[in-house]
C-alpha cells in the first residue's frame, strides 16, 4: 500500500518536472508513517529515515527524473541490507551432538518451533534429532511436546519431578548415548524482566553451553520487540531467532527492529501451526511485506 | 514531563514518542494530541499538570464506550454461555481457567467446555485447571468436529441446571477463512441451543502484540460480532496502546486483564488504571 500512495504522491510531482527538498520531505513522512504501522521501532525508524535521507540527496534524487522509484529502491534496499545481514546457516558442532535451546516470551510458539527445527534438521541434513522437554510450569507441556515428537519420529526425553536444570543434564546425556546427532531443547515462557526465570536460563547455558540458542520472536511483537531481544541478548545471548506466526497478515516490523539492534539473524520463520510449515529466512520476503 | 515547564514543540513531540513506544497507532496518537493541543491553545493553558490531566481524560473517554467486565450472571437465561475466541498463544485456556476459578469462587456453578479439539495437549492443557479447580468438562476425543462438543456441553448444562458455560476455541489467525467459518458455525450451533446469542464472545489479546490487534479484532468481530475483549499478560512491559484505537473505532468493551499466569491473575478492565500505566 506505501507503492500506491507513493505512485500518487509521486505522480503529482513528475508533472512538475523534479522533486524539491519539500516533497522528499513529504515521501519519507510517508514512509515512516508506513514503517511505525508495521510495527517497526520508533527509536530504529527514526535513524532509518535519516540514513535514507542522506542516502537519497547522496544519489542526486533532486536531479532524478523518476524519485518515487528511485526512494522506493532505497528503502527496499536499507531494510534488506538490515535484514539480510546475517548468515541463515546452521552452525554444527564439531564432535555430535549440537545442542540447540529455545527460548522466548509466553505463546510464542517455541514448542512447536523444537519439533518444527528438529523436524526440519532431520530431513535436511539427514541427522538423527531428538528433543527436551524443560517446561515444568505449563500444564501438559511436556504431554504437548511428546504428543508433537512422537508424530514426527523425533525422540523425546522428558523427566517429572525434576527442575529444568537437572532435567536438561539428564536429557542430554540419555539422548547423547542414544545415539543422537541433535538435541533441541525446549523451554519455558517467561518474561524477559523475570529475573528468577532469566536466572534459570542462565543456569541451563552456562551449564549445558548449548551450540545454538534461538530467541523465538511472534511476528506480531510490537515496540516492545526491541527491550525484549535486548534483554535476551544481554541475558544469554542468543544466536539467532526464529520469527513465528508468519502467516498471520501482521508487517512484521519487529523483525528490522531486532536485526537493526542486536544484529542477530533471523534463521527460520514458521508460517502456520503445520510441522513442514517452517523455512529458512529469506530477507527479501519480509522487507516486502514490511513495506506493505 | 519536569523538564517542561512550558509546552512547546518538543513536549508534544515527547508525547507523541511515548504513545508510539507504548503501541498507539501513530494515527491514534496525532488525533490525542491535536485535539489537546487544540484545546490548550483556545483555552490558553499552559501549564503541564493540566494538560497531562487533559490526555488522561481523553484517553479515559476513548476507552469507555460501555466497558468492565459486568459479571453478574443472568439467573433467568441459565445456563449463561460464554465463548473466547482469538489468535495462536495469546492465553485462551490460561483466562478460561481463571473466569472458571472466579466464578466458582462467588458460587456460580460452571462447566468447561473443552472445543480446541485441534491441538495437541489442548485437552490435557485444560483438564488440569478442571481437577485442579474440581470442575465438571466436556470433552471429545481429538479432531472431532468442536460444534458437537459444544452441543453436548450446553445440553449436559441444561440437564445439570449449570449456571455458566465457558467454551475455549482453538487458536486461529484471523487470515484463515476456514478456521473463521468454523467459529461461526460453533456459534450457530449456541445460538440454536439456546435460543439467543452467546451473551459473552470474547477475544483475547496479547499485549505484546503490536498495530496487528486491529485487524484481529476487525476480522473476528465482523465474523462474530464480539461483545468484549480481553488483554493478556499485563505483567509483561508491552502496554498494550493499540486498544485506544481499537477502542475509540470499534466500541467493543475491554472486559478483563490478566497480569499473570497465577489462576487469580486477573481482574476487571480499569480505564483509570490502564490510562495511568500508559503515562508511567
Ligand atoms: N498460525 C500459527 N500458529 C502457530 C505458529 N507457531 C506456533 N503456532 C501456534 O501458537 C500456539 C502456541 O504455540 P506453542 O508452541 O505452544 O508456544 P510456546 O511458546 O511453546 O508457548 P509457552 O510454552 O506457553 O510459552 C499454538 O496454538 C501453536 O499451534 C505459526 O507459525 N503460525
Ligand atoms: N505472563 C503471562 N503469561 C500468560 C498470561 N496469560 C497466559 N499466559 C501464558 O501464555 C502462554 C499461552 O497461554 P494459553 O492459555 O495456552 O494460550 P492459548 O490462547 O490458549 O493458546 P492456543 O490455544 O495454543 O492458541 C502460556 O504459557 C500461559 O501461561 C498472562 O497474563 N501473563
Ligand atoms: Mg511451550
Ligand atoms: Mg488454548
Amino acid at each position: 500500500f506505501l507503492s500506491s500512495k507513493f505512485e500518487d504522491l509521486f505522480y503529482k510531482i513528475r508533472n512538475r518536472g523534479r522533486l524539491s527538498p519539500g516533497d522528499l520531505d513529504e515521501a519519507l513522512r510517508e514512509i515512516r508513517l508506513a514503517l511505525l504501522e508495521a510495527d517497526v521501532n520508533f527509536k530504529v525508524v527514526k535513524e532509518f529515515i535519516e540514513r535514507v535521507r542522506t542516502n537519497a540527496l547522496g544519489q542526486n534524487i533532486l536531479e532524478s527524473l523518476s524519485p518515487s522509484q528511485q526512494v522506493i529502491k532505497i528503502v527496499n534496499e536499507e531494510i534488506i541490507k538490515i535484514l539480510g545481514s546475517g548468515s541463515t546457516d546452521i552452525i554444527f558442532a564439531g564432535r555430535p551432538p549440537t545442542i540447540f535451546m529455545l527460548a522466548g516470551l509466553q505463546g510464542t510458539g517455541k514448542t512447536t518451533a523444537t519439533i518444527k527445527l528438529a523436524n526440519f534438521i532431520k530431513n535436511k541434513y539427514s541427522r538423527r534429532t531428538s528433543v527436551i522437554a524443560a517446561d515444568i510450569y505449563r500444564p501438559a507441556a511436556s504431554i504437548q511436546l511428546n504428543d508433537l515428537a512422537k508424530h514426527s519420529g523425533i525422540e523425546v526425553f522428558t523427566a517429572s519431578g525434576k527442575k529444568p536444570l537437572e532435567i536438561v543434564l539428564e536429557g542430554v546425556d540419555s539422548l547423547k548415548k542414544g545415539g543422537n546427532d541433535v538435541i533441541i531443547i525446549d523451554t519455558a515462557g517467561r518474561l524477559q524482566v523475570d529475573v528468577e526465570m532469566m536466572q534459570e536460563l542462565k543456569d541451563i547455558k552456562k551449564h549445558i553451553k548449548p551450540h545454538q540458542v534461538y530467541l523465538v520472536l511472534d511476528a506480531m511483537t510490537g515496540q516492545e520487540a526491541v527491550n525484549i531481544a535486548e534483554k535476551f541478548n544481554s541475558e544469554i545471548e542468543f544466536d539467532g531467532i526464529i520469527l513465528t506466526k508468519i502467516d498471520s497478515d501482521t508487517r512484521g516490523g519487529a523483525a528490522l527492529s531486532i536485526n537493526h539492534v542486536t544484529k542477530k539473524p533471523i534463521k527460520f520463520i514458521s508460517t502456520g501451526e503445520k510441522t513442514d510449515e517452517f523455512e529458512v529466512f529469506h530477507a527479501d520476503r519480509i522487507a516486502s511485506r514490511i513495506l506493505g | 514531563w519536569n523538564k517542561f515547564k512550558k509546552t512547546n514543540q518538543d513536549f508534544w513531540e515527547e508525547i507523541e514518542e511515548q504513545f508510539i513506544l507504548n503501541d498507539v497507532s501513530a494515527a491514534t496518537a496525532s488525533d490525542i494530541i491535536e485535539e489537546v493541543k487544540r484545546k490548550s491553545l483556545m483555552e490558553n493553558i499552559n501549564d503541564i499538570e493540566i494538560i497531562r490531566h487533559l490526555l488522561k481524560e481523553k484517553i479515559k473517554n476513548m476507552l469507555t464506550p460501555e466497558t468492565a467486565g459486568d459479571l453478574k450472571i443472568n439467573v433467568e437465561d441459565k445456563p449463561v454461555v460464554w465463548m473466547l475466541v482469538g489468535v495462536n498463544g495469546v492465553g485462551k485456556t490460561s483466562t478460561i481457567a481463571k473466569l472458571a476459578n472466579y466464578f466458582k469462587n462467588i458460587g456460580t456453578s460452571v462447566l468447561l467446555t473443552a472445543a480446541d479439539t485441534f491441538r495437541a495437549a489442548a485437552y490435557e492443557q485444560i483438564n488440569h485447571f478442571a481437577e485442579l479447580l474440581n470442575l465438571p468438562i466436556v470433552h471429545h476425543q481429538r479432531h472431532s468436529d468442536p460444534g458437537a462438543v459444544v452441543y453436548d456441553s450446553i445440553e449436559k448444562a441444561i440437564a445439570k441446571n449449570i449456571d455458566i458455560v465457558l467454551i475455549d476455541t482453538a487458536g486461529r489467525m484471523h487470515t484463515s477463512y476456514n478456521l473463521m467459518e468454523e467459529l461461526k458455525k460453533i456459534k450457530k450451533v449456541i445460538n440454536k441451543k439456546i435460543n439467543r446469542e452467546p451473551d459473552e464472545i470474547l477475544i483475547v489479546v496479547d499485549s505484546t502484540t503490536g498495530q496487528n490487534a486491529k485487524a484481529q479484532v476487525a476480522v473476528f468481530n465482523e465474523a462474530l460480532s464480539l461483545t468484549g475483549i480481553i488483554l493478556t499478560k499485563t505483567d509483561g512491559t508491552s502496554k498494550g496502546g493499540v486498544l485506544l484505537t481499537i477502542s475509540n473505532e470499534m466500541k467493543i468493551p475491554v472486559k478483563f486483564i490478566t497480569s499473570g499466569e497465577k489462576i487469580d491473575n486477573i481482574s476487571n478492565f480499569d480505564p483509570a488504571n490502564f490510562t495511568e500505566m500508559l503515562f508511567s
